[in-house]
Protein backbone atom coordinates (compact mmCIF):
# COMPACT_ATOMS: atom_id res chain seq x y z
CA UNK A 1 0.00 0.00 0.00
CA UNK A 2 1.04 3.59 -0.41
CA UNK A 3 -0.04 6.97 0.11
CA UNK A 4 -1.49 7.13 -3.77
CA UNK A 5 -3.23 4.11 -3.96
CA UNK A 6 -4.61 5.41 -0.64
CA UNK A 7 -6.06 8.77 -1.97
CA UNK A 8 -7.17 6.81 -4.99
CA UNK A 9 -9.16 4.26 -2.66
CA UNK A 10 -10.54 7.01 -0.35
CA UNK A 11 -11.27 9.14 -3.36
CA UNK A 12 -13.42 6.02 -4.87
CA UNK A 13 -15.00 5.49 -1.34
CA UNK A 14 -16.25 9.56 -1.54
CA UNK A 15 -17.58 9.25 -5.05
CA UNK A 16 -19.67 6.68 -3.93
CA UNK A 17 -20.38 8.53 -0.88
CA UNK A 18 -21.26 11.31 -3.15
CA UNK A 19 -23.44 9.42 -5.31
CA UNK A 20 -25.83 8.04 -2.51
CA UNK A 21 -26.01 11.61 -0.40
CA UNK A 22 -27.55 12.56 -3.26
CA UNK A 23 -29.95 9.58 -4.33
CA UNK A 24 -30.91 9.87 -0.26
CA UNK A 25 -31.05 13.73 0.29
CA UNK A 26 -32.67 14.90 -2.95
CA UNK A 27 -34.89 11.23 -3.14
CA UNK A 28 -33.77 11.84 -6.96
CA UNK A 29 -31.97 9.89 -9.43
CA UNK A 30 -32.24 12.36 -12.17
CA UNK A 31 -29.18 12.82 -14.28
CA UNK A 32 -27.39 9.62 -12.96
CA UNK A 33 -26.89 6.97 -15.58
CA UNK A 34 -28.66 3.29 -14.82
CA UNK A 35 -26.39 1.89 -17.02
CA UNK A 36 -23.00 3.26 -15.64
CA UNK A 37 -24.22 1.74 -12.25
CA UNK A 38 -24.74 -1.48 -13.70
CA UNK A 39 -21.86 -1.72 -15.54
CA UNK A 40 -19.95 -0.45 -12.28
CA UNK A 41 -21.73 -3.59 -10.70
CA UNK A 42 -20.15 -5.64 -12.91
CA UNK A 43 -16.94 -4.50 -12.84
CA UNK A 44 -16.99 -4.96 -9.20
CA UNK A 45 -18.47 -8.66 -9.03
CA UNK A 46 -16.10 -10.18 -11.55
CA UNK A 47 -13.33 -8.56 -9.99
CA UNK A 48 -14.11 -9.31 -6.56
CA UNK A 49 -15.02 -12.79 -7.25
CA UNK A 50 -11.37 -13.60 -5.30
CA UNK A 51 -13.68 -12.12 -2.51
CA UNK A 52 -13.88 -15.21 -0.14
CA UNK A 53 -11.30 -17.54 -1.71
CA UNK A 54 -8.38 -15.05 -1.15
CA UNK A 55 -8.03 -13.20 1.90
CA UNK A 56 -5.54 -10.09 1.31
CA UNK A 57 -5.85 -7.49 4.37
CA UNK A 58 -9.13 -6.57 6.50
CA UNK A 59 -8.80 -3.56 4.85
CA UNK A 60 -9.10 -5.08 1.30
CA UNK A 61 -11.96 -6.91 2.07
CA UNK A 62 -13.70 -4.09 4.22
CA UNK A 63 -13.63 -1.60 0.66
CA UNK A 64 -14.47 -4.60 -1.54
CA UNK A 65 -18.07 -5.55 0.61
CA UNK A 66 -18.52 -1.42 0.55
CA UNK A 67 -17.79 -1.23 -3.05
CA UNK A 68 -20.21 -4.06 -3.80
CA UNK A 69 -22.90 -3.43 -1.64
CA UNK A 70 -23.47 0.15 -2.55
CA UNK A 71 -23.20 -0.33 -6.42
CA UNK A 72 -25.75 -2.89 -5.46
CA UNK A 73 -27.79 -0.30 -3.61
CA UNK A 74 -27.40 2.34 -5.96
CA UNK A 75 -29.00 0.22 -9.09
CA UNK A 76 -31.91 -0.96 -6.19
CA UNK A 77 -32.01 3.25 -5.41
CA UNK A 78 -32.18 3.49 -9.38
CA UNK A 79 -34.47 1.08 -10.56
CA UNK A 80 -36.75 0.88 -7.44
CA UNK A 81 -36.95 3.15 -4.83
CA UNK A 82 -36.44 6.46 -6.85
CA UNK A 83 -37.33 4.71 -10.49
CA UNK A 84 -39.96 7.70 -10.83
CA UNK A 85 -37.09 10.25 -11.17
CA UNK A 86 -34.26 8.08 -13.13
CA UNK A 87 -34.39 9.34 -16.63
CA UNK A 88 -34.15 6.80 -18.88
CA UNK A 89 -34.77 8.60 -22.32
CA UNK A 90 -31.27 10.29 -21.41
CA UNK A 91 -29.75 7.40 -20.27
CA UNK A 92 -29.57 5.65 -24.01
CA UNK A 93 -25.78 4.41 -24.35
CA UNK A 94 -25.80 1.31 -26.00
CA UNK A 95 -23.34 -0.88 -23.39
CA UNK A 96 -23.88 -3.69 -25.13
CA UNK A 97 -20.91 -1.86 -27.86
CA UNK A 98 -19.22 -1.77 -24.63
CA UNK A 99 -19.19 -4.84 -23.32
CA UNK A 100 -19.09 -7.20 -26.33
CA UNK A 101 -15.46 -5.53 -27.25
CA UNK A 102 -14.54 -5.45 -24.06
CA UNK A 103 -15.26 -9.36 -23.68
CA UNK A 104 -13.49 -10.35 -26.66
CA UNK A 105 -10.28 -8.30 -25.95
CA UNK A 106 -9.93 -10.01 -22.56
CA UNK A 107 -10.03 -13.02 -24.18
CA UNK A 108 -7.01 -12.00 -26.69
CA UNK A 109 -4.95 -9.67 -24.37
CA UNK A 110 -4.46 -10.70 -20.70
CA UNK A 111 -1.54 -12.35 -19.06
CA UNK A 112 -2.45 -15.89 -18.48
CA UNK A 113 -5.59 -18.09 -20.14
CA UNK A 114 -7.19 -18.83 -17.42
CA UNK A 115 -11.43 -18.08 -16.06
CA UNK A 116 -10.35 -16.12 -13.27
CA UNK A 117 -7.73 -14.35 -15.38
CA UNK A 118 -9.82 -13.62 -18.08
CA UNK A 119 -12.38 -12.81 -15.65
CA UNK A 120 -10.11 -9.94 -13.98
CA UNK A 121 -9.24 -8.38 -17.25
CA UNK A 122 -12.36 -7.99 -18.70
CA UNK A 123 -13.16 -6.04 -15.02
CA UNK A 124 -10.25 -4.04 -15.83
CA UNK A 125 -11.16 -3.20 -19.30
CA UNK A 126 -15.16 -2.55 -18.38
CA UNK A 127 -13.88 -0.09 -15.93
CA UNK A 128 -12.30 2.08 -18.12
CA UNK A 129 -15.41 2.53 -20.15
CA UNK A 130 -17.76 2.04 -17.82
CA UNK A 131 -18.67 5.64 -17.38
CA UNK A 132 -19.37 6.51 -21.11
CA UNK A 133 -23.01 6.11 -20.43
CA UNK A 134 -22.71 8.60 -17.60
CA UNK A 135 -20.82 11.20 -20.08
CA UNK A 136 -23.11 10.27 -22.73
CA UNK A 137 -26.17 11.17 -20.43
CA UNK A 138 -25.17 14.59 -19.67
CA UNK A 139 -24.17 15.13 -23.33
CA UNK A 140 -27.67 14.73 -24.11
CA UNK A 141 -29.54 16.71 -21.26
CA UNK A 142 -26.52 19.27 -21.79
CA UNK A 143 -25.89 20.02 -17.78
CA UNK A 144 -25.23 17.89 -14.83
CA UNK A 145 -26.10 18.86 -11.00
CA UNK A 146 -23.11 20.46 -8.81
CA UNK A 147 -23.30 17.50 -6.94
CA UNK A 148 -23.30 15.21 -10.05
CA UNK A 149 -20.39 16.86 -10.87
CA UNK A 150 -18.43 16.12 -7.35
CA UNK A 151 -19.02 12.55 -7.90
CA UNK A 152 -17.33 12.42 -11.56
CA UNK A 153 -14.46 14.29 -10.22
CA UNK A 154 -13.97 11.74 -7.23
CA UNK A 155 -14.21 8.90 -9.60
CA UNK A 156 -12.59 10.48 -12.30
CA UNK A 157 -9.41 11.56 -9.61
CA UNK A 158 -9.65 7.98 -8.18
CA UNK A 159 -8.10 6.07 -11.30
CA UNK A 160 -5.97 8.93 -12.19
CA UNK A 161 -4.01 8.62 -8.30
CA UNK A 162 -3.79 5.11 -9.24
CA UNK A 163 -1.56 5.98 -12.06
CA UNK A 164 0.59 7.93 -9.27
CA UNK A 165 0.33 4.80 -7.51
CA UNK A 166 1.54 2.43 -10.56
CA UNK A 167 4.75 4.72 -11.14
CA UNK A 168 5.55 4.49 -7.34
CA UNK A 169 5.21 0.52 -7.47
CA UNK A 170 7.24 0.52 -10.68
CA UNK A 171 10.43 2.47 -9.39
CA UNK A 172 9.60 1.31 -5.47
CA UNK A 173 9.13 -2.31 -6.06
CA UNK A 174 10.22 -2.72 -9.90
CA UNK A 175 6.40 -3.95 -9.87
CA UNK A 176 4.54 -3.18 -13.72
CA UNK A 177 1.07 -4.10 -14.60
CA UNK A 178 0.99 -3.06 -18.38
CA UNK A 179 -2.89 -4.47 -18.83
CA UNK A 180 -3.67 -2.77 -15.32
CA UNK A 181 -1.89 0.74 -16.42
CA UNK A 182 -3.47 0.86 -20.31
CA UNK A 183 -6.46 0.81 -19.11
CA UNK A 184 -6.02 3.00 -16.39
CA UNK A 185 -4.89 5.55 -18.86
CA UNK A 186 -7.87 5.29 -21.24
CA UNK A 187 -10.19 5.31 -18.36
CA UNK A 188 -8.56 8.91 -16.88
CA UNK A 189 -8.35 10.20 -20.68
CA UNK A 190 -12.26 9.79 -21.23
CA UNK A 191 -12.35 12.32 -17.93
CA UNK A 192 -9.92 14.56 -19.28
CA UNK A 193 -12.64 17.14 -21.01
CA UNK A 194 -14.73 16.60 -17.63
CA UNK A 195 -12.19 17.39 -15.65
CA UNK A 196 -11.51 20.87 -17.87
CA UNK A 197 -15.26 21.63 -17.41
CA UNK A 198 -15.19 20.95 -13.29
CA UNK A 199 -12.05 23.34 -12.77
CA UNK A 200 -13.07 26.10 -14.78
CA UNK A 201 -16.67 26.02 -13.76
CA UNK A 202 -17.47 23.99 -11.00
CA UNK A 203 -14.43 25.58 -9.05
CA UNK A 204 -15.67 28.79 -9.53
CA UNK A 205 -19.09 27.92 -8.43
CA UNK A 206 -21.01 27.59 -11.94
CA UNK A 207 -22.99 25.01 -12.78
CA UNK A 208 -21.41 22.23 -15.89
CA UNK A 209 -23.66 23.47 -19.02
CA UNK A 210 -22.64 21.95 -22.41
CA UNK A 211 -22.70 23.48 -25.45
CA UNK A 212 -23.53 26.68 -23.85
CA UNK B 1 8.79 -10.09 -1.90
CA UNK B 2 4.83 -10.67 -1.22
CA UNK B 3 3.69 -11.95 -5.05
CA UNK B 4 4.11 -9.09 -7.44
CA UNK B 5 0.02 -8.55 -8.98
CA UNK B 6 -2.73 -6.38 -9.05
CA UNK B 7 -4.89 -8.32 -7.33
CA UNK B 8 -4.04 -6.72 -4.11
CA UNK B 9 -5.79 -3.58 -5.33
CA UNK B 10 -8.92 -2.67 -5.70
Amino acid sequence: MNIFRLCGDMSHLAAIIILLLKMWKTRSVAGISGKSQILFATVFTARYLDLFTSFISIYNTCMKVFFIGTVYFTIYLIYMKFKATYDSNHDSFRVEFLIVPVGGLAFLVNHEFAPLEIIWTFSIYLESVAILPQLFMISKTGEAETITSHYLFALGSYRALYLCNWIYRYYAEGFFDLIAVVAGVVQTILYCDFFYLYITKVMKGKKISLPA
Amino acid sequence: ATEQSSKDEL
